[in-house]
């Protein structure tokens, strides 16, 4: 049975898409997972990133959760080019999705419903989410067993993480659903700015030091252009910082996602 | 009367914030012109980048959206320690608001209608908007005369720009309300990494050159630094080359907000 990852912050622009695609490559390539990739982000932005390597569907994300009656994510789901790992579409409809998703019974249950089939398909299912804590991120953190969360060295990324911890208490008491913390990953660590790496670390560390990851990303451009080139990190540049960067991060997470 | 500019890019970091704060400092500091800031992303960024200089205010501006009768945003406006500087305070609740608005009649127009008074106090207003096109950026958007997108230089930020001026397009077309492009606004451009900034400012160039802005907005750690620190570039780093930009991108647009 497959354990499913939100990778999740309201906070904008601190590396969830590039986390998503490059730990879900790592866990195919380096791990020997069979990984599924859902993009629950209006923006589509994992195709973009992986486009080199991807064909896209028939079936949207769309089409599944606004269903009247229940239907089976596979339906939407693609392989992808890079071995072991599949993916949904890239669906800008997820926009009004999420308006219209809000007068739905039982909202916040549907992508859960719709997960049973492909449970039993992978080892890993990671929802890239938006930066929002809207319907769709609602529905990934009820679907999932653990949330992922980079957060790069700025004081509004930190500031946000409370705000989705607060999130995260809310699925666990009010929807009674058990949702772990899985880690905050610290992002774009940039060794030129100690001051404020040091500022933001430590304000990590007084308020979550439990929850941190060992590994941290760097800044590393090889991962913009690798972004731009449409390809993960490993096809483009496996020798670079990011790439051991999110190697290191699947070898530590692999162990811990394989606990049952 | 006042020009609206309403700050949106569906893009999560790419400046939306740090443009919204420093542009609004630098139009008061340096262009001695009175300004409002209003901050319709549930994150609550304005505040916090300026926490120094700023007072937490009773009215909320999901009071004012959610009212069943018209109320005036100015109930919610507080001035800044900052002169020239007046803002409405952070407000979590802007969340939910953004779902209840969903089912009101004319939900695009509540906001428009709430500015009648602050269009006859300010000589500008500045919108903050959250990283998604939902029901909180079309208030802003149908509020606003203008749109100011800001973009780095990323794959990613530059495919969002069409998203954007799509539902700029709709905003134009169906709601039959006279937006204008103010300008493109390329942020974060890192002189180490011309290749990068080459692909997508070339991309820029060739797909809306005439939208683009003269002022560029480079990066520089004085910025991250100020919004940590709790102030504008111009009380943390006034000599910085973050700093200079913004005054120059203030005297740029000062023109052609004050046309008539
Ligand atoms: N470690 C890194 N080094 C250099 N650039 C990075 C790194 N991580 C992310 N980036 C770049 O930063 C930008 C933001 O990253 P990304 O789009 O993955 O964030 P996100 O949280 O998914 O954004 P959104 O909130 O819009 O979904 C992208 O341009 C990406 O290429
Ligand atoms: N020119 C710049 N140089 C250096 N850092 C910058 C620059 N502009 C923005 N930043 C930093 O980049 C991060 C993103 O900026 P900001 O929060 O303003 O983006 P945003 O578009 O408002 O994000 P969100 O989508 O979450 O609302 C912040 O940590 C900010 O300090
Ligand atoms: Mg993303
Ligand atoms: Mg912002």
């Amino acid at each position: 049975r497959a354990q499913v990852v939100a990778v999740a912050a309201q906070k904008g622009g601190v590396g969830k898409t590039t986390t998503t695609v490059n730990l879900a490559c790592a866990l195919a390539l380096t791990q020997g997972q069979r990984v599924l990739v859902i993009d629950i982000d209006p923006q589509g932005h994992v195709a973009s990133s992986l486009r080199e390597s991807v064909r896209i569907a028939g079936t949207s994300l769309s089409d599944i959760l606004l269903a009247h009656s229940p239907r089976d994510l596979m339906e939407a789901v693609r392989d992808s080019e890079i071995e072991g790992l599949s993916l949904t579409p890239p669906d800008k409809a997820l926009n009004e999705t999420d308006t219209r998703l809000s007068t739905r019974v039982g909202r916040e249950y549907i992508l859960q419903g719709a997960l049973r089939t492909a449970r039993t398909l992978f080892d890993t299912i990671i929802i890239d989410c938006p930066p929002n804590l809207g319907n769709l991120t609602l529905n990934a953190l009820v679907a999932a067993d653990h949330v992922l969360v980079p957060c790069d060295m700025s004081i509004l990324a930190f500031e946000g993480v409370a705000d989705l911890l607060g999130t995260v208490a809310i699925v666990n008491d009010r929807l009674r659903h058990p949702l772990s913390v899985l880690g905050i990953l610290r992002t774009r660590v940039d060794g030129r700015t100690q001051q404020i790496n040091e500022a933001i670390g430590g304000a990590l560390d007084e308020n979550y030091r439990h929850l941190i990851l060992d590994t941290a990303i760097p800044v590393n451009s090889a991962l913009a252009q690798a972004q731009a080139a449409g390809r993960s990190i490993f096809q483009y540049a496996p020798q670079s910082r990011g790439a051991a960067a999110y190697k290191a991060l699947a070898a530590e997470l692999a162990g811990r996602l394989a606990a049952p």
